[in-house]
């Protein structure tokens, strides 16, 4: 994955830290000092799902797969036939945690017990385009 | 998005980055909340004694090395079911002059939510004389009206000389938290001549406590036929 620069437009990892003590709750968090929250953030090449078979990626694919053929007509006269299908819009790709681990949090609860427990998929390691 | 821009993803405007800030700091409390089932964050919570914490967990470390078959974390972070570990230290309740009373509340949240692995109660027992003396360790249990307690089981041990015992207490804990207020009370019953048997006070280091291992409920699995 790829972090997020100053000026980054492409799809990246944007690191954002939450400490505790900013926000005021070192009292009941013993252990971690913060939290990497961090993010995905930018743009994915869009990919153009109106050519079937063009598809730069198995997401695309499947949304190119041409409908299946309609069933033949009833055999009084047949309506008239169906309107061609709209081209599907372009489908965007979007940036997405690819890697995350656990938040391992020691801490108070109401009744003032020490709880540990790891919050499973809480950090985002790395990000990409689906 | 880039600054002042519009956000392709979210098909908001892009936040300023003062406001940006905010609304992640936000979201991160909120999702800390959420997945600690958590209402609010805790009001100032009285933390234990120093001394009582530590001679816990060296208790607890202790424990883990002489039972090496305990309780083993999922291998790999993600593979089981989000996984706590509670250490509750005992409230001092009603006494007599051969029995006292001890009470080990457990959270709401975390009781409706999870199911107990393991639970052990650690007693220490400062130095009972001369010889084996009896001790009658009651588990209570507030009945459903919540009025009166029930005993849930009674244990009875010879105290041979000073230190820690530790009890299996995971029966009872898995009953409470299926209740509105999950609440343990521990009796303690000593002889006559003993006096408490509890240390003189609770920054003492060798304060009752509680050790429960708890995993989250596995989520319903609707079968659609």
């Amino acid at each position: 994955g790829v972090d997020c620069g100053a000026d980054s437009r492409m799809c990246c990892r944007q690191e954002f830290f939450v400490d505790f003590k900013e926000i005021g709750w070192e009292d009941w968090i013993i252990q971690p000092e913060g939290y990497h929250m961090n993010f995905c953030a930018g743009l994915c090449p869009l990919h153009m799902a109106s050519v079937p078979g063009l598809a730069a990626s198995f997401h695309t694919a499947v949304l190119n797969r041409p409908p299946p053929p309609p069933p033949p007509p009833p055999p009084p006269p047949p309506p008239p036939p169906p309107p061609p299908p709209p081209p599907p819009a372009a489908v965007d790709s979007c940036c997405v945690p690819t890697q995350r681990r656990p938040l391992s949090l020691l801490y108070y609860d109401r009744d003032s017990n020490i709880v540990k427990t790891d919050i499973p998929d809480m950090i985002v390691d790395s990000c990409g385009c689906t | 998005a880039a600054k002042g821009g519009w956000c392709p993803a979210c098909g908001v405007a892009a936040l300023a980055p003062g406001a940006q800030r905010d609304a992640l700091l936000a979201l991160a409390k909120q999702s800390i909340l959420a997945k600690l089932r958590l209402p609010a964050r805790p009001s100032a919570p009285q933390p234990p004694a120093r001394g009582a914490l530590l001679a816990a967990l060296r208790r607890m470390r202790a424990q883990r090395s002489d039972t090496p078959g305990m309780l083993r974390e999922p291998t790999r972070p993600g593979m089981g079911l989000q996984r706590y570990e509670i250490l509750s230290f005992a409230e001092s309740g009603s006494s007599t002059s051969r029995s006292v009373r001890l009470h080990f509340r457990f959270s709401q949240e975390v009781a409706g939510s999870t199911e107990i692995l393991q639970a052990t109660l650690y007693l220490f027992w400062a130095g009972p004389g001369a010889g084996a003396q009896p001790v009658t360790v009651r588990l209570l249990q507030p009945d459903p009206a919540g009025l009166n307690t029930t005993v849930a089981s009674e244990t009875r041990l010879e105290v041979q000389r000073s230190g820690w015992t530790t009890l299996d207490i995971g029966a009872a804990v898995r009953s409470l938290f299926g209740q509105e207020t999950p609440r343990l009370t521990v009796e303690l019953e000593v002889p006559e001549d003993w006096g408490s048997p509890l240390p003189s006070h609770h920054g003492d280091s060798h304060w009752p406590f509680v050790v429960a291992q708890a995993q989250a409920r596995t989520p319903h699995r609707v079968h659609r036929r």
